[in-house]
């Protein structure tokens, strides 16, 4: 495993392991939950469906398509058992995305179901 | 993932953290990147969260993502969380959840509400213990006084270990990768140790959000899988995060 010595004079971060800043976003609270992420989510839409995408192309390869016919069909029905609001949000996000809600709920629930 | 806490000799606390993810997701020879770190990196969003107009924290996360996996309440607290291995894993939540048992916590949800509605780093410290959750984890919390800075230690029922910053006993620091702080690491994924060679070697006296970058810029620390790095300090509400890139010759995890 390549391990360096402590490195130096980073920061302000630049050069080849600086990829770029982080783009700053505000959510209303105030707003109805399906609405609080409508803007970040059509800045991001191509982003959100490049990486489902990827998702899907990694399952395919190993499940040949039935895990993402589960996701696809049984995983909504999980949706309206989240708490409140979370579950508002995650059908928003599907709603502006046009990503299939079941898709938008594998991602939320990627660390429960990552960590074995 | 590696997140640190750590108290300069003024008694400040700063708290970053580098976010890794995307193991076995696709491995891309040509240009040896992750697929899905790649496609992460992208998505990746600073988010202000505000009620009546007022900021009630701040978050690094992904769109599309309505958990938190890194937050600042300002002059509070702040809170990271870093995936914890184990074979009684959130799958096993998942089951219970969609077999009706609905009384653990998922996750990324846990670290929401804390950093919506605790009032202080002892409220948001006895939340993380306390909540049955469906994954273990490992929740990292800073606070805005003296020794305010601890690694929780999780399974999905109990809390197994609250580590904490003491300065009575030198510990200036506590630094979180994914293994039990009170084990070895894998052998063949220690971040730990030259995590911790370099916060040594810059010493209490001159750790500042600039060194700690520094740190989190050191491979492997930086490996293949870092997503972002995440800086806060508590006393300000600074949050300032970067995409970051591992050229090769750079570990894959």
């Amino acid at each position: 495993l390549h391990s360096e010595d402590c490195r130096t004079g980073m920061y302000p971060p630049k050069g080849p392991t600086f990829k770029r800043n982080v783009t700053w976003y505000t959510l209303n609270l105030d707003l109805p939950p399906n609405q609080r992420w409508t803007h970040v989510i059509k800045e991001k839409k191509a982003e959100l469906a490049a990486m489902i995408q990827a998702i899907k192309d990694l399952a395919n390869g190993f499940f040949h398509g039935k895990l993402l016919h589960l996701v696809d069909k049984e995983l909504p029905l999980i949706v309206d058992t989240l708490p409140y609001p979370f579950n508002e949000e995650i059908k928003g996000i599907a709603s502006v995305s046009e990503v299939p809600l079941g898709e938008v709920v594998l991602f939320n629930i990627f660390y429960e179901v990552f960590t074995v | 993932c590696t997140s640190v806490v750590t108290e300069d000799v003024n008694g400040n606390i700063y708290h970053a953290r580098n976010l890794d993810f995307g193991l076995f997701m696709g491995w891309d020879r040509k240009n040896q990147t992750w697929t899905l770190t790649e496609k992460l990196k992208p998505l990746v969003v600073n988010v202000d969260l505000k009620r009546n107009n007022r900021t009630v924290f701040k978050s690094t996360s992904f769109a599309g993502y309505v958990g938190i996996l890194t937050g600042i309440k300002p002059r509070e607290f702040t809170l990271t969380m870093n995936e914890r291995f184990n074979i009684d894993g959130g799958y096993v939540g998942i089951l219970e959840w969609i077999l009706g048992l609905r009384d653990g916590m998922w996750m990324s949800f846990l670290t929401r509400k804390v950093l919506e509605n605790a009032t202080s780093y002892e409220d948001a410290r006895n939340q993380l213990a306390l909540t049955k959750l469906l994954a273990p984890a490992y929740f990292i919390l800073g606070g805005n006084q003296t020794g305010q800075g601890c690694v929780i230690t999780r399974s999905r029922i109990d809390t197994l270990d609250v580590w904490e910053i003491n300065m009575k006993l030198g510990r200036w620091y506590v630094l979180e990768t994914n293994y039990d702080h009170w084990e070895k690491p894998f052998f063949l994924d220690d971040r730990r140790t030259p995590a911790m060679k370099c916060m040594n070697k810059i010493t209490q006296a001159n750790i500042t959000l600039p060194t700690i970058y520094d740190v989190l810029s050191t491979k492997p620390v930086l490996n293949k899988l870092t997503t972002y790095t995440a800086l806060m300090e508590v006393s300000t509400g600074r949050l300032e995060s970067y995409i970051r890139d591992c050229p090769s010759p750079c570990t894959p995890w």
